[in-house]
């Protein structure tokens, strides 16, 4: 564990936990794609299936446990307690297009053809990309709220520090995951465009709203 | 095995 690991996992966390926060404080899951949340509570259940089969560490299962159940919270708070302020008319994306390509690459790229690491591989692959359909849905209605791009942030943040800590564990520990790191900087170059906007537009106290 | 995903990671 060193502090790029570290401080990606805390990242992760504020990203979810702001999230959730904001859904719960203003009772309104508005301008949120609940398709990108399913695909990140499938992302969290088909990656840590391990939690049955092997013990790494406290901190590792409390962190994997806190992971799914916030993001089954939030799910759960999106399509069914808030379901009228779920603006489903803009989330659009075809998820398809996404779990589709995906599955199929973690059969045909993966470390070891067994069950359990497919379906790893499948959560590395499926989380580089499942951010999508909330990038268009903003990308579509135009803006985004302060406290989404607050929570795009610390995600998009999240992936960038695991890739130094990637790079860390290289050099001092001889550690390379071919498949993680591919994952990992597909994922990163897709926020690159709305790190931009947040630096420019949202960090001088701006609105997030693009160009019509 | 070397070519195993390392599952420390989240």
């Amino acid at each position: 564990m060193n502090i790029f690991r570290l401080t990606g996992d805390l990242s992760h966390l504020a990203a979810i936990i702001i999230l959730l926060l904001k859904i719960w404080k203003t009772r309104s899951c508005a301008g949120i794609s609940g398709k990108s949340q399913l695909l990140f509570a499938l992302v969290f259940t088909t990656r840590y299936l391990d939690l049955f089969t092997s013990f790494i560490s406290l901190y590792n299962t409390s962190m994997k446990l806190i992971y799914v159940a916030c993001s089954y919270a939030t799910v759960y708070l999106i399509y069914m307690k808030f379901k009228a302020t779920y603006d489903g008319n803009h989330d659009t994306f075809r998820v398809e297009f996404l779990v589709v390509p995906v599955g199929g690459l973690s059969f045909l790229v993966n470390h070891d053809f067994s069950p359990l690491e497919i379906l790893w591989t499948f959560s590395i692959y499926l989380e580089s990309v499942a951010i999508l359909p909330q990038l268009f849905m903003i990308s579509k209605t135009g803006e985004a709220e302060t406290i989404t791009t607050h929570y795009l942030f610390f995600l998009g943040l999240y992936r960038a520090l695991y890739l130094i800590n990637w790079i860390w564990r290289y050099y001092f520990e001889g550690f390379f995951d071919l498949i993680a790191v591919v994952a990992g900087v597909v994922q990163t170059i897709l926020y690159c465009d709305f790190f931009y906007l947040y630096v420019t537009k949202v960090l001088k106290g701006k609105k997030l709203s693009l160009p019509a | 095995d070397p070519g195993a995903a390392d599952h420390d990671e989240l």
